[in-house]
């Protein structure tokens, strides 16, 4: 079982945080520097045991994203990445002896594309880089460090963030409704994009439970209350329920999308 | 009595919501869009009572400021701005007769730099900036939207942060010490540089008195709660203690350097 992950977002954003906290896991990633020349992509793979299976889980990084002072190719290197994945599959798929059994899918199947909680909109970048990445992976946007925004600036900010992806034709993931057996959840699931999220790495005592969460003066953010944000939202559509479907889309359509245009170059 | 105070940071960082609660009044800027081509400085001015003072006060905003995908130039209208006021001051200071005391000095007091509570390290174009910045106005970096971080966090960003501006040969405003009447007070205020504050426009009931907070399901972030961020400390170091050399500053040294390169020329 591969699934693989490509986080995009600023310096600070909450990634790492938020991959530790979906997985529950201590990913142990060394804090990177905000002064570096470009984009790098940085990949890490474990395995896992989610629940009876073992998953074996690659983590990749756009390190120094949004970093730089003139960010019009930070895109690039993201795309490339994804590019390459792509080809390493259509060369072992091209081959007459071919492993596809074996093979160690390094695809991406989804990028959780960090949107920094300014309560206004989407930033010049976002709306670039995102464009560049609809027709290559699913893109799956997430507000972080939401415990930033109070409830009701959250409500506009998301109608804002969705209405300027549609505004400016960004096709993001949409929960697949055509299963009867998720199309419920996952038609409700739809309404409440982007997902506010908040991870940690810390556990606070509440009652008599130790739970995820960020312990302010003046209260403490539950990572999985979803009063408090939508966490538990995003772990079940992204590692529950759609898993399987996001895998799917990025072998029938993406790459296959990559497979016509570098088949007929 | 003239206060020109320029607020520099990315949009929706907390510039408009921070003056209002810094001068406990509703300015009712409209808010800017992220999409703007360049950084546009908007200067507004304002009478407003403070005790029994009638403060003259122009609030400078950088529009756009840290939008663009491309920021190379995006420190230059600020300083041609702050040069700008320089230059009116130095023709009426020439003129043979000339009406200083009538005239409204707009050159910039201070700059309020808003710093974006990562909690990892300051950013490419926060370094860049500041060193365009520091020999021309008196630079108060303050930590934005401090509700996002924990108080653990907080003291390694602070520590960070400063380090980073003294590495950098960034001359920050220190409040001055040489005055016994208020060497105490600016001494133990020094050491909490950059201050970590919270605005808000809302007001909310704690106890029986109504209260400038953000309230969210978890709790409530009181701005005026030291215990809760910095806030008090910077409207008592701005706008009570050194307003006043804030002014001489601006006009004994950061002028007077542009006064004397201006002539040289
Ligand atoms: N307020 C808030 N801070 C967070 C959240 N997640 C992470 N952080 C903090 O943000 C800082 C940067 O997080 P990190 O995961 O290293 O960001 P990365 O650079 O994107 O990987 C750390 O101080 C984290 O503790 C969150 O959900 N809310
Ligand atoms: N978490 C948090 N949000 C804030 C704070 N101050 C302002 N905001 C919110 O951030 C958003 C942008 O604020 P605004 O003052 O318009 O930012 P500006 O573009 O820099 O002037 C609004 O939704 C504000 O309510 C703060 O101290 N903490």
């Amino acid at each position: 079982f591969c699934f693989n992950i490509l986080c995009v977002g600023e310096t600070g954003i909450g990634k790492s945080t938020m991959m530790d906290t979906l997985f529950n896991t201590n990913f142990d990633s060394t804090p990177s520097s905000h002064d570096l020349p470009g984009v790098k992509l940085k990949a890490h793979t474990y395995e896992l045991r989610e629940k009876n299976v073992l998953l074996k889980l690659t983590v990749v990084d756009s390190v120094g994203f949004g970093d730089q002072i003139n960010k019009e190719d930070s895109w690039k290197p993201i795309v490339d990445y994804i590019d390459a994945q792509f080809d390493a599959f259509l060369q072992e798929e091209l081959k007459i002896k071919r492993m596809l059994h074996s093979y160690h899918d390094s695809r991406v199947h989804t990028c959780l594309y960090f949107i920094a909680p300014t309560g206004h909109s989407l930033k010049a970048l976002d709306l670039v880089t995102m464009k560049k990445l609809d027709s290559k992976v699913n893109i799956i946007p997430v507000i972080a460090k939401a415990d930033t925004i109070t409830k009701s600036e959250l409500n506009k900010f998301k109608a804002k963030i969705m209405s300027e992806l549609m505004a400016n034709g960004v096709q993001i993931y949409h929960f697949p409704v055509d299963d009867e057996t998720v199309a419920d959840t996952n038609n409700s699931m739809n309404t409440h994009l982007p997902f506010a999220v908040v991870g940690s790495n810390d556990e606070v005592k509440i009652g008599n439970k130790m739970v995820k969460a960020r312990q302010y003066p003046w209260g403490t953010v539950q990572v999985e209350n979803e009063n408090h944000c939508d966490f538990v939202k995003l772990r079940e559509m992204l590692i529950r329920t759609n898993m399987e479907d996001l895998r799917e889309t990025t072998h029938f359509r993406h790459y296959e999308l990559y497979r016509r245009h570098k088949l007929e170059e």
